[in-house]
C-alpha cells in the first residue's frame, strides 16, 4: 500500500500541532490523529479529505449521548448552581443565563451565593437590576448555603420559573472551599431533593490543561450537569472541553461570547468544531 | 515524575561514553510530553527541545553515574536561566512612579493592584500608594478595588462619571499635589483583539509615562497565553508579567512561554486572594512546577 503524497508524518505532526494548540491537550490530539490517520490510510483519502475526517470525529466527540437529553420538568423554581475557579466569568454567566431565560418568558431570581469576595454582591445587584430581575442576597460574611436556603424558598413562595444560583469563585485546590460547595448542594436538596436541577462548571475559554482537572474536582464534589465556556469571543478555543466530554462526559451546554447579558448562546457543536480547526 | 521518566530511559545506559541518539530522542519526547501537559505553548516547546538536543549532543553530559538526574539537571538549569532575567524588580521610583496594570478579562487585576499597593508599602515604610480605579466598564469594579485597598490600608481614587485617560489624569495630579507614591491604576479586562480598548490602552501609556506597565496573567492559561503576551507587548509595550493564581494546581507553563515571547520578565507571583498573597517571582519554583 503506497501512502499518498500528503501524508507525510510531517503532515500528520502539522495536524496535531494544531489540535494542541488549541488546548486540545497532547494524549487526546495523538489519539485523534491516530484514530484518522487510521481511516485515511483505510479510506485511501488525500490531504484535502483529512480536514473533513477531523471534523467528523471531533462532531462524534461532542454529540450528546443517547438518554442524556432527559427533560424531566421538576416543580419550579428549576434551580441552576453556577461553579468555577476564579474569574472564570461565573457572575457575569448568571446574568446572561437570567437574561437569556426571561427572553423566554421564565421569572427568575438571582441569588448572590458569593458572600466573600469584595463587591461580588454589588455587581450581580447591578446585574440584577439591569434586567429588572430579583436579587435574593444576605449580607458579606453570610453563611452562602444559608442564602441558597433562603433564596430557594423566596423563589418558590413568589412562584418563579428559575432560580440561579451564583457562588464565590475558588480554586479546586481548595478542600475547605470544595466542602462549603457541596453543603450549598445539600442546602438546596434539603429544601427540594431534586435541587440543584443543573450545576454548571464556568470554564474560562484560555484554560489549559487545567480546565480537565477543575472539571474532576467540581464533578466529584457537586456533580456537574453541564459546562459554560466563557470568553470565546478571545482567540483561545477552549479545546479542553472535549477532554472534559470524553473523559468525563460533562457536555457543554452554552458558551460566552462577551460581556453583555445578550452575549450568551446555546452550544453549537458544529460552529465549535469549525472554530477549532480554523 | 521525569526524573523517574528519564531513569526508565537511560537505564540501559551503564554511564560510560556518551548518550546515542536512540535513548536521547526518547529522552527528549519525555521533555516535549512534559512541556505541553504543562502547557507550554507548542512552538516554544519544539525551540527549547531542538536546543536542549543540541546541548545534550554537545556535551557529553551524560558520561555520568545517574544520566537520568544529569539530564533533568540540564533541561532544569537551562530552564532557571531562561525564566531569571537581570530587571525583574517592580521599580517603584518616581514622582510619582505610575504602574498600569492590564490584561484578560478576570486574570487578577483588580485584587493585584491592591496586593502590590500592601506590597510596595512593605517595600518602601515610608511611602504612600494611591490606587486608581480606571475600569469604569465592570459592574461594581471601583467597589472592588476600593474595598481590597482599604485591606492594604491604602487610599483609592475613583471618578464615576469619567473616561479612563481623564481619571488617571486627574489621579497623578492629584497624587503629586498630596505626595503619593506609587500611583497603581487598575484598568479594564479586555481582549489583545479588541481594537478600541487596545488603543484606549495604548494612549494611557503614551499619556502617562508610566514607570512599569505590567500584564497580569493567569497560571492556568493555556496555549493561547503566546497570543496574548505578544498582542499585548507589540501594541502597547509592557514591561513584564504578573503571573496569578498560582496557587492552585495549575503548571504554569504560560509563564516559560511569555518569557520565551516577549523577552520580558515575570515580577511577582499572586499566590492567594487576600492582601498578602503577593511574592516575588521564583524562577527555581516554576521551573521544578513545569517540569512536573
Ligand atoms: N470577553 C468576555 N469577557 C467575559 C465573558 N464572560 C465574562 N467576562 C468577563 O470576565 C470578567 C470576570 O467575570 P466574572 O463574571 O466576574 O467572573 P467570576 O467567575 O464571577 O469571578 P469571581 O467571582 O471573582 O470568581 C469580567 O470582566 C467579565 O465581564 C465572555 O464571554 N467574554
Ligand atoms: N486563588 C487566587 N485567586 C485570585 C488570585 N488573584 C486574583 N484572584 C481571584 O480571581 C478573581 C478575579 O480577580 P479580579 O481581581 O476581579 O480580576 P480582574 O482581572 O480585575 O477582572 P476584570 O476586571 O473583570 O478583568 C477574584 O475572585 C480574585 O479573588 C490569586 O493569586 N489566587
Ligand atoms: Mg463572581
Ligand atoms: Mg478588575
Amino acid at each position: 500500500f503506497k501512502k499518498g503524497p500528503g501524508l507525510s508524518p510531517e503532515f500528520w505532526e502539522g495536524w496535531e500541532a494544531a489540535l494542541i494548540e488549541v488546548d486540545v491537550g497532547v494524549r487526546q490530539a495523538v489519539e485523534l490523529t491516530e484514530r484518522v490517520k487510521a481511516r485515511a490510510e483505510e479510506e485511501r483519502v488525500d490531504a484535502t479529505a483529512v480536514s473533513e475526517l477531523f471534523r467528523a470525529e471531533l462532531l462524534k466527540m461532542l454529540q450528546p449521548l443517547p438518554g442524556e437529553e432527559t427533560s424531566e420538568t421538576p416543580v419550579p423554581p428549576i434551580v441552576t448552581m453556577i461553579v468555577g475557579v476564579n474569574g472564570s466569568g461565573k457572575t457575569t454567566a448568571a446574568a446572561k443565563l437570567a437574561r437569556y431565560r426571561q427572553k423566554r418568558g421564565e421569572k427568575v431570581i438571582l441569588a448572590a451565593c458569593d458572600t466573600f469576595r469584595a463587591a461580588a454582591i454589588e455587581q450581580l445587584g447591578i446585574w440584577a437590576e439591569r434586567l429588572g430581575v430579583e436579587m435574593v442576597s444576605q449580607k458579606y460574611g453570610a453563611d452562602a448555603a444559608a442564602v441558597a436556603f433562603d433564596a430557594y424558598s423566596a423563589a418558590r413562595s413568589r412562584g418563579a420559573d428559575r432560580l440561579i444560583i451564583d457562588t464565590a469563585g475558588r480554586l479546586h485546590t481548595r478542600s475547605n472551599l470544595m466542602e462549603e460547595l457541596k453543603k450549598i448542594a445539600r442546602a438546596l436538596g434539603k429544601t427540594e431533593p431534586s435541587a440543584p436541577h443543573e450545576v454548571l462548571l464556568s470554564l474560562d475559554a484560555v484554560v489549559g490543561q487545567n480546565g480537565l482537572l477543575q472539571a474532576r474536582s467540581f464533578l466529584e464534589a457537586v456533580g456537574l450537569t453541564g459546562v459554560i465556556l466563557n470568553k470565546l469571543d478571545g482567540t483561545a478555543r477552549g479545546g479542553i472541553v472535549l477532554a472534559v466530554r470524553e473523559e468525563l462526559g460533562i457536555p457543554v451546554r452554552f458558551v460566552g461570547i462577551g460581556e453583555g447579558s445578550d452575549d450568551l448562546a446555546e452550544f453549537d457543536p458544529a460552529a465549535f468544531v469549525d472554530a477549532l480547526l480554523n | 515524575n521525569l526524573t523517574k521518566k528519564f531513569q526508565e530511559v537511560f537505564k540501559n545506559v551503564r554511564g560510560m561514553g556518551k548518550l546515542t541518539e536512540k535513548n536521547l530522542s526518547r529522552a527528549l519526547r519525555e521533555v516535549n510530553l512534559a512541556l505541553l501537559e504543562a502547557d507550554v505553548n507548542y512552538r516554544v516547546v519544539k525551540k527549547i527541545v531542538e536546543e536542549t538536543k543540541e546541548q545534550a549532543l554537545g556535551r557529553k553530559v551524560l558520561a555520568s553515574v545517574n544520566p537520568g538526574q544529569q539530564f533533568v539537571r540540564l533541561i532544569h538549569d537551562r530552564l532557571v536561566e531562561t525564566m531569571t532575567h537581570p530587571d525583574a524588580g517592580v521599580k517603584l521610583d518616581g514622582s510619582p512612579a505610575v504602574i498600569i496594570l492590564a490584561g484578560l478579562q478576570g486574570s487578577g487585576k483588580t485584587t493585584t493592584a491592591a496586593k502590590l499597593a500592601g506590597w510596595a508599602r512593605r517595600q518602601r515604610p515610608d511611602c504612600r500608594p494611591l490606587l486608581v480605579a480606571a475600569d469604569v466598564r465592570r459592574p461594581a469594579a471601583a467597589g472592588q478595588l476600593k474595598t481590597m485597598g482599604e485591606k492594604a490600608g491604602v487610599e483609592t481614587y475613583a471618578d464615576g462619571g469619567n473616561s479612563p485617560l481623564t481619571i488617571v489624569t486627574d489621579a497623578v495630579n492629584y497624587a503629586r499635589s498630596k505626595d503619593f507614591n506609587p500611583v497603581i491604576v487598575d484598568t479594564a479586562g479586555r481582549l489583545h483583539i479588541d481594537p478600541e480598548l487596545m488603543e484606549e490602552l495604548k494612549s494611557l501609556k503614551s499619556s502617562l509615562n508610566p514607570r512599569e506597565v505590567l500584564l497580569v496573567l493567569d497560571a492556568m492559561t493555556g496555549q493561547d497565553a503566546v497570543r496574548t503576551a505578544v498582542e499585548f507587548d507589540r501594541r502597547v509595550g509592557i514591561d513584564g508579567a504578573i503571573l496569578t493564581k498560582l496557587d492552585g494546581d495549575a503548571r504554569g507553563g504560560a509563564a516559560l512561554s511569555f518569557r520565551a515571547v516577549t523577552g520580558k520578565p515575570v515580577k511577582l507571583a499572586g499566590v492567594g486572594e487576600r492582601i498578602d498573597d503577593l511574592q516575588v517571582f521564583d524562577p527555581a519554583r516554576i521551573v521544578s512546577r513545569i517540569l512536573g
